[in-house]
């Protein structure tokens, strides 16, 4: 450390240079290598292949390998970019880059859009939102009467649905949290300003001189 | 009774799948 012409990020094998992902987003240099204690850490919790898969991932949300839920899944298949069943750093970091308190809002509210339109169909459509809104019930053990279940989705599409077609597109969705900026609120982790605090173990590691970088 | 402010999105935002904090928890 504190060589000023240094910019030797620490190479991760088989994985993108911290320093590319560090211009690609939000993160300095020595954030994604804090990142990368996190990755490693959840990375290795089953099969230690450098790779997330879906049950280390519900392991590290859930501390419970076994435990299904709908929006872990959907969360998974949004940061699974390549489509290829796991979690690579790349997209981990990329991913993660937009619940950073300083990505745009519509980075924010983009990635709601996809995460609620579970059918890929460009619209998030009623049968979608009462199947998450059944999950949400049976996770929390809440009660409701199906009746009141449909006064919610009433009420929902009422107030999102402007143009009364029964699905909500992107800009219907946009307006919707435009007036509701707290369905924004679980795409904003303040762990993530301050990174290099939550895994302090990694500053004593870096190799990064951040003023040279 | 349903609570007039409540909306099918704000209930789904609970969800504990949905929060990515538990990540940085050990």
């Amino acid at each position: 450390m504190g060589c000023l012409h240094s910019t030797a990020a620490r190479e991760y094998p088989g994985h993108e240079n911290p320093v590319k992902l560090a211009s690609e987003t939000a993160f300095s240099v020595s954030e994604v290598e804090a990142l990368y204690e996190l990755f490693k850490s959840i990375s290795c919790s089953v099969v230690d292949d450098g790779l997330i898969n879906k049950e280390e991932f519900q392991l590290a949300l859930f501390k419970n390998r076994k435990k299904e839920n709908l929006f872990a899944n959907r969360i998974f298949d949004l940061f699974d970019v390549k489509r290829k069943g796991v979690i690579d750093f790349g997209d981990f970091v990329r991913s993660l880059n937009v619940f950073h308190p300083n990505a745009s809002l519509e980075e924010k509210t983009d990635f709601t859009f996809r995460l609620y339109d579970m059918d890929c169909t460009g619209y998030i459509e009623r049968q979608e939102v009462k199947q998450m809104l059944i999950a949400l019930l049976c996770e929390s053990e809440m009660k409701l009467a199906d009746d009141t279940i449909e006064v919610i989705l009433d009420q929902t599409f009422e107030d999102a649905d402007v143009d009364g077609d029964g699905k909500i597109g992107k800009t219907e969705w946009s307006d919707f949290v435009i007036k509701n900026p707290s369905l924004l609120k679980i795409m904003t982790l303040p762990y993530l300003r301050d990174i290099t605090t939550t895994f302090p173990s990694f500053v004593f590691n870096s190799e990064v001189d951040e003023i040279a970088t | 009774k349903t609570p007039v402010t409540m909306n099918a999105f704000e209930l789904i935002s609970t969800s504990q799948g949905l929060n990515l904090g538990s990540l940085f928890e050990k």
